[in-house]
């Protein structure tokens, strides 16, 4: 283990608004690999939650990769966690570094 | 074949 070791978060995002309120871009096949979030909008449940960022890569949304995953897909499972009922939370593992 | 030197820009999605 050393400083330059990358370091990711896991972070809970309660399901506080009816929307999520992020915008990604990237995914595999594409000059950002992993989806990267681009903006976070007022009033939306990942604003709430105030531990996204802008910047920030998301690695896993609830323990799922988004490793290898085109920006459809990566999308597509994003949206599913917050539209399930399963949980009243998604969790997302991110890094600040690119 | 034309060799790609970048990757293509990636969409952005509202979520």
């Amino acid at each position: 283990p050393g400083l330059l070791e990358p370091t990711s978060t896991l972070v809970r995002v309660a399901k506080s608004a009816s929307t999520l309120g992020i915008a990604i871009e990237g995914g595999a096949n594409t000059r950002q690999p992993l989806p990267r979030i681009v903006t976070i909008q007022r009033g939306g449940s990942a604003h709430n939650c105030g531990q996204l960022r802008v910047g920030q890569v998301i690695l896993e949304v609830n323990g799922v990769s988004l490793r290898g995953r085109e920006h459809r897909d990566a999308a597509r499972l994003i949206a599913e966690a917050f539209k399930t009922n399963e949980r009243d939370h998604v969790d997302f593992l991110v890094t600040e570094f690119n | 074949r034309e060799k790609r030197l970048t990757l293509p820009p990636s969409e952005i999605t509202l979520l």
